[in-house]
């Protein structure tokens, strides 16, 4: 574990409580007769968050951490996939089932196809692994979908350009994680031996630079001091 | 090639 690892952990971690929090507070509008400011803002327009991404991310960790119960790496290993398994399929609930989450969803902008991106990320898995088992094609199809399942997302925030706060920092911190993982592979590439991951290695720059433009509209929107916007 | 640290990433 060096310190970009475990930076880019932490802001993974804290994109998941970011999102939480959004949905805590939309929730806890539920039995106020006058719903609190923040609520009010979120509810009268869509929360910004897409659905399918955070489907998808569940269907990653679903298929990533299949050896949660056969490997035994570390007990912060185990945690962080607990957490990581635990919050996405909880937030996917929320959004398809919470009564008042659900009403600040907006289905009708949240368009693009899971299968799109599911698909050729298994034929995928299925041709380029670095072993042909169960565990280690789901695990090469977990990295392969997690690279693009933020497209959805990113689809959403261009479309519906009013981009909440929350969001915004949801998605700059998931972006962040990415970036910070690149920099530990590149400490682990030179501190340990024989430490070579091709796999892991395209598929996390991919993801990364997928972030690219969203982080550029993002630091321009600090720099200035403007609410986040991105151009149509 | 998984010598070092067979996915001990999350």
């Amino acid at each position: 574990m060096n310190i970009f690892r475990l930076a880019g952990d932490m802001t993974h971690l804290m994109s998941v409580l970011v999102l939480l929090l959004k949905i805590h507070t939309i929730k806890s509008c539920a039995g106020k007769s006058y719903p609190c400011s923040l609520c009010f803002i979120l509810l009268e327009s869509s929360s910004g968050i897409s659905l399918k991404t955070q489907e998808l991310y569940a269907l990653v960790f679903a298929t990533r951490y299949l050896d949660i119960f056969t490997d035994f790496i570390s007990v912060y290993n185990t945690i962080m996939k607990l957490i990581f398994l635990g919050s996405s399929f909880s937030i996917v609930w929320y959004i398809r089932r919470h009564k008042i989450v659900r009403r600040s969803y907006d289905k009708d902008q949240d368009t693009f196809r899971h299968f799109f991106l599911v698909l050729p990320c298994l034929l995928l898995a299925l041709i380029i692994n670095e072993k042909f088992t169960f565990k280690e094609v789901l695990w090469t199809f977990s990295l392969y979908l997690e690279a693009v399942a933020i497209l959805p997302q990113l689809i959403l925030l261009q479309r519906t350009r009013n981009i909440d706060n929350l969001t915004g920092q949801y998605v700059f911190l998931l972006g962040a994680y990415r970036a910070l993982y690149i920099l530990n592979w590149i400490y682990r590439y030179f501190t340990e031996p024989h430490y070579v991951h091709w796999i892991t290695w395209i598929s996390g720059l991919v993801q990364t630079l997928l972030y690219a433009d969203f982080f550029y509209y993002y630091f321009s929107s600090l720099k200035n001091n403007v609410k986040l916007k991105l151009p149509a | 090639a998984k010598d070092s640290g067979e996915h001990d990433e999350l």
